[in-house]
């Protein structure tokens, strides 16, 4: 554990809890994507399913069942409690598409074909593209609830600190994963032209932020 | 061969 992997996921919890408390207090999903959502709570499903085979830590049991709970949360307010707020019409990126490169690259690239490894590197190359709907959801309205730009800040912040991670990891232990490495700068450089539009729009004091 | 790698990440 070092200070970037611990704020890394810090990051991610704030992430998820400024969505699932902007849902709860607006009563609302309104500009939500529910299928990134759901594509979150399949990552996080087929990625921690090694809670029921091997302990590592308290902190890993621990947050591994705190980032299942709250993403099926979310996915519970978006589909069931708030589902007449749900913007299904600008919800409507194909996730066939993604899904289904994602299930073909794991099966070609893995650390081992055992069920549990394959799935792992589903979840990782799946988490990699799973914000996909919502960014297509916020190209596709021209707008964002700065409260949603703040959930997408901080889920690339984490994404980012987990670089900066695997750097730390890779000179002070040897550490290199190259799966998470790749996937992880691949997910990361989706979030960039966001950070852009967050940083000259939403810092600056605009309530919304709309696309030019 | 290529190893698998321990889990300790999220």
């Amino acid at each position: 554990m070092n200070v970037f992997r611990l704020a890394g996921d810090v990051s991610h919890l704030v992430a998820i809890i400024i969505l699932l408390l902007k849902i709860w207090r607006s009563r609302s999903c309104a500009g939500i994507s529910g299928k990134s959502q759901l594509l979150f709570a399949l990552v996080f499903t087929t990625r921690y399913l090694d809670l029921f085979t091997v302990y590592i830590s308290a902190y890993n049991t621990i947050m591994k069942v705190v980032f299942l709970a709250l993403s099926y949360a979310t996915v519970y307010l978006i589909y069931m409690r708030f589902r007449n707020t749900y913007d299904s019409e600008n919800d409507s990126f194909r996730v066939e598409f993604l899904l289904v490169p994602v299930i073909g690259l794991s099966f070609l690239e893995h650390y081992a074909f055992t069920p549990m490894e394959v799935l792992w590197t589903f979840s990782i190359f799946l988490e990699a593209v799973a914000i996909m709907p919502q960014l297509f959801m916020i190209t596709k309205t021209g707008e964002a609830e700065s409260i949603t730009t703040h959930y997408l800040f901080f889920l690339g912040l984490y994404r980012a600190l987990y670089i900066a991670n695997w750097v730390w990891r890779y000179h002070t232990e040897g550490f290199f994963d190259q799966i998470a490495v790749v996937s992880g700068v691949v997910q990361t450089i989706f979030y960039c032209d966001f950070f852009y539009l967050y940083v000259t729009k939403v810092v600056q004091g605009r309530s919304k932020m709309s696309l030019p | 061969k290529k190893e698998v790698k321990s889990k300790d990440e999220l």
